[in-house]
């Protein structure tokens, strides 16, 4: 893909031909975007991040991963949307011009890159990573339940074979621990969100515990201001709450952990749903998804910004 | 490459909390090799899990006796894989 011009955002693509995109993108945005390789999945693949700056060093920081879960391809697909809607409207959005003034956007487009190609080449409906689990013949971690946040509570399972297996450890997967490493080295992130798939929801924590954050508040009111504007463009309905009440109690979860470490602005998307597809949501689906979760993407962002702490 | 080829996604409506823990006794039986895709949790959000072929018949007369109502919300899971992978082949091409 020599141009982002001649890229369909409206089909799904393998993780070789998402990495070169981003190239793409990197090439024709030099002063906005840049590369960044946070280090490498349990089998040796590439984990980028696409950071959006202009300028400046550690400054404060709205971090997004998608697809942690690789079944869920719409969201994979929403972020290389979003990556590139970002890039190019840079120069006319005078909220994300605001925004890039003073912050840097992390993306990590591909969470799960082993997951995601094996949900591609051996089994579409592949969940975890891909790291062998000793004494076990099943393989894989559900990699959104091995964050150092109530590790191994309720809501996850002890069992190698359960689709949400929590692993050894807490950070047992390089894949987290990849993410975790960058996040504590940079220091001033100020978001967090992870974007999932599918159910339409916006959550904030706890999930490990029911019991409320201290900003909930703060957080149940941005969330539900973001959603407002998700919904003005095609009526798609959310329902927005702590993961525990709103989904179900789930330990070791990325946005808690996130939360616990400082990170007051930690959400998790759960993007659209026609409730006749779930995860084979068709490709005709991706752009209108991308485009309303962006609204609501954009309202977080711009309220962080607005709101320094 | 695995195969989904006769699997179905149920849409499960719980109407209890009953019918709820119910679900939940599915899910925690692993011979019945369910997929939840959405998790019971309360009766606001419906449950939907993937079934494969062999247990489809099980599991909907499980669904009837205890008068669980469901929908099919996809019929055979490999028939829209199949279309996903045609599209993305005709992508790759164009």
């Amino acid at each position: 893909q020599h141009n982002t011009r001649d890229f369909n955002f409206g089909a799904y693509h393998p993780l070789e031909t998402i990495y070169s995109w981003m190239d793409t993108l990197v090439d024709q945005h030099p002063n906005l975007v840049t590369k960044l390789e946070i280090g490498r999945s349990y089998e040796n693949r590439p984990m980028y991040v696409l950071k959006f700056s202009t300028g400046g060093t550690n400054r404060p920081a709205i971090w997004m991963d998608l697809g942690i879960h690789s079944r869920e391809w719409v969201s994979q697909a929403t972020g290389v949307w979003t990556a590139n809607k970002i890039a190019t409207d840079y120069d006319t959005d005078a909220s994300l011009i605001a925004v890039l003034k003073t912050m840097d956007i992390y993306m990590l487009i591909v969470a799960n890159p082993d997951g995601y190609v094996f949900s591609h080449t051996s089994d579409r409906m592949w969940r975890k990573t891909r790291s062998p689990n000793s004494g076990s013949v099943c393989v894989g971690v559900d990699p959104n339940r091995n964050w150092d946040a109530g590790f191994g509570g309720p809501g996850a399972s002890t069992n190698p074979c359960s689709e949400t297996y929590q692993g050894s450890s807490a950070h047992s997967e390089i894949e987290v621990k990849n993410i975790v490493n960058l996040i504590q080295s940079h220091g001033n992130f100020k978001s967090f969100i992870s974007v999932h798939a599918y159910s339409q929801l916006l959550m904030y924590p706890y999930g490990y515990t029911c019991r409320s954050a201290a900003d909930q508040a703060e957080l149940d009111s941005v969330g539900r201001a973001a959603v407002q504007k998700l919904t003005s463009l095609y009526g798609t309905t959310y329902k927005v709450g702590n993961i525990c009440t709103i989904i179900y109690q789930a330990s070791g979860g990325s946005i808690d952990w996130s939360y616990d470490v400082g990170i007051k602005y930690s959400f998790a998307f759960e993007l659209r749903d026609t409730g006749r597809y779930g995860f084979i949501l068709p490709a005709d689906q991706i752009i209108p998804t991308a485009s309303e979760t962006w609204l609501a993407l954009k309202h977080i962002m711009e309220y962080v910004h607005d709101h320094p702490y | 490459e695995r195969l989904f080829t006769g699997d179905q996604v149920i849409r499960v409506d719980a109407q209890s909390e009953e019918q709820i823990k119910l679900l939940q006794i599915l899910e925690s039986e692993e011979k019945w090799n369910l997929d939840f895709w959405r998790h019971p949790v309360s009766t606001e959000l419906p449950v939907d899990v993937r079934v494969p072929r062999s247990h489809l018949g099980a599991l909907k007369e499980y669904l009837n006796a205890h008068s669980i109502p469901f929908t099919v919300m996809i019929d055979d899971v490999q028939e829209l894989l199949d279309q996903e992978k045609a599209e993305m082949r005709e992508n790759h091409i164009r």
